[in-house]
């Protein structure tokens, strides 16, 4: 699924990027093992097209409708949503944390500024992740070059605007590598 | 080059299209 090649159909409107929706799951009870990350993530639905970013996002439940730990991400075509990808080694990503009730309208929110590129930043947006987790919920989007503040400075306030935060939310930047030095994502 | 933007109301449109079901 991840390297189905995808083309708008007839009378569907073209997105710049194909993208894919990822989904991973922990099995309850099990402590995280970051080994086991790659194994535990799969592909859920692929897309080009306005039209087609519509039925995969309906096919899914709702991040406020999903139980447990778990994260659904949405990633360019050919990025993996790890650290170790290509695309992800040199990046980083803005963090927001939220209580729960915001979660689903968040990332509705985040996911179609993304797809109809209102950050503004070129190519350095690589994805987009909720992660849902046991008192509040996380909403993080990925770029590729953590060290260009330039960027990172109009995706923050593009975030700011799109997800319409009340100015007391704080945003956190971490980069990838300090990810993988904590040995944690959040 | 020109890029493909889309504003979320024009997204929303999109959705209500059978073509999204």
């Amino acid at each position: 699924e991840m390297h189905r090649e995808v083309k708008p159909g007839s009378g569907e409107h073209p997105l710049q990027y194909s993208y894919c929706f990822w989904y991973s799951k922990r099995p309850p009870g099990r402590p995280a093992d970051p080994s086991a990350f790659e194994k535990n993530i799969r592909v859920v639905a692929t897309f080009i097209s306005v039209e087609q970013f519509w039925k995969a996002y309906s096919h899914m439940k709702r991040p406020g409708d999903l139980n447990g730990h778990c994260d659904i991400h949405l990633f360019k075509q050919g990025i993996k949503p790890l650290w170790e990808d290509e695309a992800n080694k040199d990046g980083g990503k803005w963090i927001v944390r939220l209580r729960k009730h915001f979660t689903s309208r968040c990332w509705e929110n985040l996911i179609m500024a993304m797809v109809g590129e209102q950050f503004m930043v070129g190519d350095e947006v690589c994805g987009a992740v909720v992660s849902l987790r046991f008192q509040e919920d996380i909403i993080s989007i990925w770029n590729k070059t953590a060290n260009n503040s330039q960027v990172t400075t109009r995706i923050r306030d593009t975030l700011r605007r799109v997800l319409n935060l009340p100015p007391t939310v704080i945003m956190e930047y971490k980069k990838h590598n300090q990810s993988i030095r904590d040995k944690t994502s959040f | 080059g020109t890029r493909i933007i889309y504003d979320r109301l024009f997204l929303l449109k999109c959705r209500d299209s059978p073509l999204s079901k």
